[in-house]
């Protein structure tokens, strides 16, 4: 199938809220987002990578206007699901890749955290869906970072061949 | 604006790699996907989540049909970037809610991980778009997991009465 970069799409003004070793069993996630549910917070992203060792971390994003509400009511939440502590980090933005079937192609994602690379861009979150390849990244950097996707993937075309599969 | 879960997604065919303990620093994501970009392998999820100390994981689901070759220069991936090594568990499958903002309501959220966490369900791994929220679980638990949420979010009525803000 062909597989191809629609756009590229950023946001700088949210905040990365992670809850860190928290117990990785049934019940821990409901619990954290039936709480920030209560607080009528609006999320823009929730990741969840590998455990370790009975514990886990979960990471989110929220809109920098809500991070004052938020903070008010996070060692509460920390402390609801026996977490250790909850790590909060202001100077982050998103860039994605938008288009179908974006996250299938290794090539397309290996492009996109090669351009941010080259700029010296470290990577700090990683979400994928069949729709967008999103990472999250210092905020400073946002600009540069759409400037070097751009350049990588629309002026060096992207339209990948069609396969013959 | 409503937020309407249109529909929930399923796939059992896919193992997933992480590479654990991999260097924070830029350029480390990019090896990593142009080496599985060399061998045509096609990737479902991509996830990563907060960084412990200058080290972080990076996990990813592949179709497992395509495992055995991936299996084959695992090894060779991890001594590239420098990382500790490579867990794999092919017991898993995902499970999506898909419609437009169903990430940014906590509440949507808060509704499948309870779902989920009712049955017993642990979540693996967790990464969202504005389009889907998917959850990694065991693979012997996707049925139950999708029977669950369609009772939780279709049977109780899911459509959000429109915000007044
Ligand atoms: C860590 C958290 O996701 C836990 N595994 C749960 O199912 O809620
Ligand atoms: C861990 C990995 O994502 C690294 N931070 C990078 O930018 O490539």
């Amino acid at each position: 199938e062909e597989v191809s970069v629609r756009g590229i799409a950023h946001q700088k003004n949210v905040t990365k809220v992670s809850l860190v070793g928290v117990p990785d069993q049934p019940g821990t996630a409901a619990k954290i987002f039936a709480g920030i549910g209560k607080h009528e917070v609006n999320i823009n992203l929730i990741v969840q990578a590998e455990h370790h060792g009975g514990k886990n971390d979960i990471s989110f994003l929220v809109e920098s206007s809500a991070f004052l509400r938020v903070s008010r009511f996070l060692d509460e939440l920390v402390a609801l699901v026996g977490g250790e502590r909850a790590v909060v980090d202001e100077n982050v933005a998103t860039v994605s890749l938008v288009g179908e079937g974006v996250q299938r192609e290794p090539g397309i994602a290996a492009r996109m955290f090669t351009a941010l690379a080259r700029e010296g861009i470290n990577i700090d979150l990683i979400s994928t869906s069949n729709l967008m390849i999103t990472c999250v990244i210092p905020k400073d950097r946002a600009e540069d970072a759409v400037r070097a996707l751009h350049r990588e993937l629309f002026e060096k075309g992207v339209v990948q061949e069609p396969r013959l599969d």
